[in-house]
């Protein structure tokens, strides 16, 4: 589960990077 | 790899500061990512529709016109995702009544259109829309097509859904379908259809679904029936029975789409017996039973109730003893659920271990 805003930004940052 | 493990993520959030990061910051990424896919045709269909589901959970506007864009172009129609995705679209959805108006005059095909049928039923029966969008003569024409799939497994879903839209159409345009729908050969959507009758005003059909109540292939969706319609005191005092129950509760595992897709043709009570179930820990009764599917490869099997209930397809056959159908099936409940007792392969020699020791 996704329970802080920390990890939230970690999985978005992790996606930007995949997909550029 | 990542990708799909990352996409669940975006389905995983459980505070609202991580909510708001995931579609403040998230979302966008993923619009950007579904919008260059398309412009330059690169589809992996599999991520494009983790990306919609995505954006059918988090109900925003932009996710839900990307996914009426995704329907327009028909991208993937066949897959049962769309099932998945278009169930979101419940009447607490922000984005449902925009969704179903804005792929009203769209001609969507396979699993997509048959979602978007079972979408319109569900938000017309509590009244989020108004007009039912099926209620036209090309949409009829594609209903009718339909209810008259010789084809019934493929279409069986569509058929059922037909079925329930009834209530919702122009009577005139209605009437050909529910005569069809009516004579159907799959007694489910000949159920659906009796409901529909019923909610048209023609109580006639209400033995229909009395009748159907009786025969534990279809017992379970018959009663569903009645007690939608506010009749539970007349399902048949021998549908009560634990044994009738226990059929019927069979039956309906073996029609799941994804085992056999409808009843078996015969079923048979093989064994009953109280006993102390490991997987449970406690003492309880439970079922075997045989069954058949007269054109099927396999043509039958051995079921189990009382616990998990479920079939060992290509396992157990109604030569085995019992003990040792309840033997395979305490291991494999065991496996499922993690115990520490389970073995590590299924056979009968380990469930009986298992078994005898508390019985």
């Amino acid at each position: 589960n996704v329970s802080t805003a920390e990890e939230a930004t970690i999985i978005c940052d992790t996606v930007a990077v995949l997909l550029a | 790899a990542a990708f799909p493990v990352l996409l669940g993520l975006f389905e995983s959030i459980v505070c609202k500061e991580a909510m708001h990061v995931m579609q403040e910051q998230g979302l966008p990424l993923l619009y950007a990512a579904f919008d260059h896919a398309l412009s330059c045709e690169r589809l992996d269909a599999d991520d494009l529709l983790l990306i919609l589901k995505v954006f059918a959970i988090h109900g925003t506007r932009d996710g839900a016109e990307r996914i009426v864009r995704a329907a327009q172009l028909g991208i993937a129609s066949q897959r049962t995702m769309w099932s998945v995705i278009l169930e979101q679209f419940d009447e607490e959805h922000p984005q449902s009544v925009f969704m179903i108006n804005r792929l009203k005059d769209s001609l969507l095909l396979g699993t997509l259109g048959i979602a978007y049928l079972q979408r319109a039923n569900r938000l017309a029966a509590v009244g989020a829309i108004q007009r039912h969008p099926f209620d036209t003569d090309a949409r009829c024409r594609q209903m009718t097509a339909w209810l008259r799939d010789a084809d019934h497994l493929r279409h069986l879903q569509a058929a059922i859904a037909v079925a329930a839209s009834l209530p919702y159409l122009d009577q005139t345009r209605g009437r050909d379908l529910l005569a069809l729908a009516l004579d159907h050969h799959s007694p489910c959507v000949q159920i659906e259809a009796a409901v529909s009758t019923i909610r048209l005003g023609n109580l006639s059909a209400r033995k229909l679904l009395i009748r159907w109540c009786s025969d534990p292939r279809y017992s379970r969706i018959a009663m569903r029936s009645l007690r939608f319609l506010g009749w539970v005191d007349a399902v048949p005092a021998g549908c009560c029975h634990p044994d009738f129950l226990a059929t019927a509760d069979l039956c309906q595992w073996l029609s799941q789409p994804n085992e056999y897709g409808r009843p078996p043709d015969r079923i048979e009570l093989m064994d009953t017996r109280v006993l102390y179930w490991p997987p449970t820990d406690d003492l309880r009764q439970v079922w075997l039973f045989s069954y058949h599917y007269d054109d099927h490869e396999c043509s039958g099997g051995v079921g189990m109730v009382g616990s998990v209930t479920c079939s060992l397809i290509g396992e157990t056959t109604s030569d085995l003893p019992a003990a040792d159908v309840y033997a395979l099936h305490c291991c494999c409940e065991l496996q499922n659920n993690g115990d520490r007792r389970a073995p590590r392969y299924r056979s009968v020699k380990a469930g009986k271990t298992l078994v005898d020791r508390y019985n």
